[in-house]
């Protein structure tokens, strides 16, 4: 599951990119939306679809889901609607190897329901103070971390629902995106406070991806910088994209699946 | 207003860097959050005013409101409590010049309802088509409008509404920000794309923000780059802190803002 309150950390990309890797190594994919108003996600594997059946290309292409919030008036029957679709859900891409849910920035009953069902939660994090402030509150000098904020607070919520439930714990994995290729002195202090974030909210840190154009430019065409070897009018193959390619096998390895199991 | 229901556009960041100019343009200046849940504004205030206090720096400070979404277990009571609490909030500001409103990167009743009192909206902009795709459908070639998004049809509901009831139209302005300083192909892409939306949905361009450290490296501390000459500690005035103050205060020009009005 890819899980952040902060907007525009990279979920939804990672989602793609993640589902993609995934059936290039020969997995059956379910992919699941559970921020369906927005539905970058689904509109990504919207597009990959049509550019398949307009051109016949060999892509790979999910099982996808994806689950509105209810327009019901009363909340307690909102919420109670909105679990059942989403079980359903899950019950129709239960014959998959793996599941890749997205969900929105925004904390949203049909996201906090979704965390409880992750095995493996990825939140990624622009290299920033603010989107830092999400995880846990920071003194002024940016060194000690003083409190928890919303976000983890949220999902150690949900640790424990899956606890009290007899599931296993939830792997909490944190990986930074859009990293600068310059910017040192504040990509230093990032990672020393991700480092103490890690210890004491219980996360482990993943590599992440670098600011790079080709993860924002293929959106439309409903491509991912994996699939370009398989589409002979891609963009040429450059040095950045083959960086790319590296940084969301490295994000694969992390998750312990960098290999097909059989 | 600083509105986009796309997460991670830079509302929040565009919002303080706003109001910081305009106080140091002299105005009096009220700023609301809308999006309090997570925060990001008020939490930006927060840490300013906890600088002020504790060193005494003379740094002006907005009048600031935040507005919490309803707990309330029906929607209609839900909605009319939140309709009644931004009403409260927006009278206690009424003294100020100029109030500076952020809202969360996704739907809510709130934040249509703050869209519907903006004299000007400001709308951040990722140069990406995931981006653009909460504000059009385009072709798969990336040249062509299809049809609007969500969020621009809530853009469209809102000015009816005003309309409706005899205001003056909302300015709506959308801004690149987080430019890149090399990819050139995309940038001309969203660029030429941005030119037909501007003329189809009834928006202008702004010149936008660069992909700046400064922009997100001052948070903890409550400054802005603007704030760096009065604080003797703050980091060196490199180039970049230059052109990132130019660009803000291009910003305040194009909405027309950049004299202090008698
Ligand atoms: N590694 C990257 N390099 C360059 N741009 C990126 C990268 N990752 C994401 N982006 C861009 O950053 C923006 C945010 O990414 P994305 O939409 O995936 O985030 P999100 O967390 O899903 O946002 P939301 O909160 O709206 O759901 C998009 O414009 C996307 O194209
Ligand atoms: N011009 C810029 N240069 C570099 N980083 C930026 C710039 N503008 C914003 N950022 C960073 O991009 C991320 C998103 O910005 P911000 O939080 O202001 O967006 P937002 O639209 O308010 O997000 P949300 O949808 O979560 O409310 C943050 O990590 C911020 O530090
Ligand atoms: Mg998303
Ligand atoms: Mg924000």
């Amino acid at each position: 599951m890819l899980g952040n309150e902060k907007g525009g950390s990279g979920k939804s990309t990672t989602a793609m990119h993640l589902a993609v890797a995934l059936m290039k190594n020969g997995y059956r994919v379910g992919t699941l939306d559970l921020d369906a108003r927005q539905g970058t996600f689904s509109r990504y594997i919207d597009n990959r679809r049509s550019l398949v059946e307009e051109t016949g290309l060999p892509l790979p292409l999910p099982e996808h889901r994806r689950v509105f919030r209810s327009e019901a008036a009363a909340r307690a029957e909102a919420e109670a609607e909105e679990e059942t679709k989403l079980r359903t859900a899950l019950a129709e891409l239960g014959d998959r190897d793996f599941i890749v849910v997205d969900t929105p920035g925004s904390d949203s009953h049909l996201s906090r329901v979704g965390h409880t069902n992750a095995d493996t939660l990825i939140t990624p994090l622009n290299d920033s103070f603010l989107d830092i402030d999400l995880l846990a509150r920071i003194d002024r000098e940016g060194r000690k971390v003083l409190a928890p904020s919303v976000y983890s607070q949220m999902v150690w919520e949900q640790r424990q629902r899956r606890a009290l439930s007899g599931r296993p714990p939830i792997d909490w994995v944190v990986m930074r995106n859009r990293l600068g290729h310059v910017d040192a002195h504040n990509k230093r202090d990032i990672a020393r406070l991700l480092d103490q974030l890690a210890k004491r909210l219980g996360f482990r840190v993943a590599p992440g991806f670098g600011e790079r154009v080709i993860f924002r430019e293929l959106f439309h065409k409903g491509l991912t910088l994996l699939d370009l070897r398989a589409e002979r009018s891609g963009a040429p193959f450059s040095v950045s994209h083959a960086a790319a390619r590296q940084e969301v096998l490295a994000l694969l390895d992390a998750i312990g699946l960098s290999e097909r199991a059989e």
